[in-house]
């Protein structure tokens, strides 16, 4: 059975790595995955194609005719045959921030991606606003676990608890987890704790923060390629696992003031 | 001639704390302005407002027949007679994020808002995205300055990026200057000073991490009212001053692979 997931988190917070390095963990199982980055920033698979930026959807919609449009144009081919596609996002104050992955699933969708032979669809979706097309990939339809990824910042947890309201909106059931990727202050852990405790859901990987993504990603590779044998490559085969598994949990979501009194202890 | 201001910037970096100084230490010189929060997470005017989280205009709306509607029910006076908006938002995953802006600027005008004697309006604006209502303050005849507030992460120099270029689809000249509101990391100043010398936009005012910000914002009080004889308020004053001088620059900005390259020497 074709699963189809989403990793959704504020911008910057490690969503393309966790992402890519996700990829990278299920190909080398031999899992066929297509990772569909839905981002403006479109960046998501850079690691996955070493360390170049395919072209986005939106780009190549602009430059090709309609009868002109192939599949093979906008799906790149990455590490151990993954598969990789970029959004790509419009000109900022040019309407919808979003209608790049609009627009990307209508044309996969009419090209054809449907008869390409995949285990896992996995979108990785800013997750600052929810709605528009970033909340595409929540559509019932489109992803049948999200995942969602956070730091211990207040602002991080903040974001994470408006995607379980989005969710919530959608289809409440989904949540597949909480993956904890620190920023490297130590009370974070106490605060993603706490949130993970009151809203239900467990955390299913932790990433302490470390200089040697920085070192991968100029490499332009993912930490599992590049460090196999690390601790941190283990932790991506056990969110893989975990993945897999596909447990998951209902999008239970607190209101503004209980988030403060619990994470900043307001009120 | 009444003027009006945006500030823009990254979420979680410091806007709200900045707009509300900005606006104490104006109306400490006697200044009459109206500071509108434009972020769903509408608790822009609270250090203003003791403290206190006032109704958005959203649900203002959501909760009153459109006869009883008052100009006085959305407006809340504050620090020395500071007027004070919060516009809110839709549930995540419902509609526009930035569908409360749009509601509270037609309120705010079919209410009469402009028969109010000011001298400044603020609007205090979550800058992930600059579409949608995120962008209706940058409209023409909605904004004369444009302020963006930015850390020394890569990710809110992108953000600021990324105003810019949504500033520059509406009206080009109207930047205000780059106000470094810094998250403690010593590397953080010589980045902002690349990106704007690279943008040609000065920073015209820059204020440290400082732990006394969270005791202010547990007091439900902005900074300059709570250590008026500091030399942060000093700097919340010498921005306000920068503010009525309201000297303008051209909104420049990279592109990606630029911007990469200055703050993280990629490729
Ligand atoms: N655990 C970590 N430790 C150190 N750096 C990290 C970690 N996770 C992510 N990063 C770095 O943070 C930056 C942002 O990550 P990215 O995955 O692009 O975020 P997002 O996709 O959420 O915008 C990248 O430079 C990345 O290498
Ligand atoms: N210079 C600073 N030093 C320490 N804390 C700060 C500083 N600036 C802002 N903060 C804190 O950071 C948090 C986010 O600030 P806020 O103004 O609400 O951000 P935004 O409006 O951009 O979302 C608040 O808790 C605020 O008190
Ligand atoms: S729906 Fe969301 S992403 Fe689209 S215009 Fe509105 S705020 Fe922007
Ligand atoms: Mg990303
Ligand atoms: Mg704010």
């Amino acid at each position: 059975m074709a699963r189809k997931i989403a990793i959704y988190g504020k911008g910057g917070i490690g969503k393309s790595t966790i992402s890519s390095n996700l990829t990278a963990a299920l190909s080398d199982r031999g899992i066929k995955v297509m990772q569909i980055g839905c981002d403006p920033k479109h960046d998501s698979t850079r690691a996955l194609i070493g360390g170049k930026v395919q072209q986005t959807v939106l780009n190549y919609l602009r430059n090709t005719k309609p009868d002109a449009r192939r599949l093979g144009d906008i799906v790149a081919v990455g590490y151990k045959g993954c598969l990789c596609v970029e959004a790509g996002g419009p000109e900022p104050g040019v309407g919808c921030a979003g209608r790049g992955i609009i627009s990307a699933f209508e044309l996969l969708d009419s090209l054809g991606v449907g008869t390409v032979p995949l285990d896992l669809t996995l979108y990785d979706v800013l997750g600052d606003v929810v709605c528009g097309g970033f909340a595409v990939p929540l559509r019932n339809d489109n992803a049948d676990t999200v995942y969602i990824v956070t730091s211990g910042e207040f602002m991080s947890i903040y974001a994470a608890n408006n995607i379980l309201r989005g969710t919530a909106n959608y289809n409440p059931d989904r949540i597949g987890g909480i993956i904890f990727n620190s920023r490297g202050d130590p009370e974070e852990e106490d605060r993603v704790k706490a949130f993970a405790k009151a809203v239900g859901i467990p955390i299913i990987a932790r990433f302490a923060r470390s200089n040697l993504f920085m070192a991968a990603e100029k490499e332009g590779k993912t930490f599992v390629e590049l460090y196999p044998d690390s601790a941190i490559a283990d932790s991506f085969r056990e969110l893989a696992a975990a993945v897999l598994k596909g447990q998951r949990y209902a999008a239970h979501f607190l209101t503004e003031g209980e988030l403060e009194s619990l994470i900043l202890g307001r009120k």
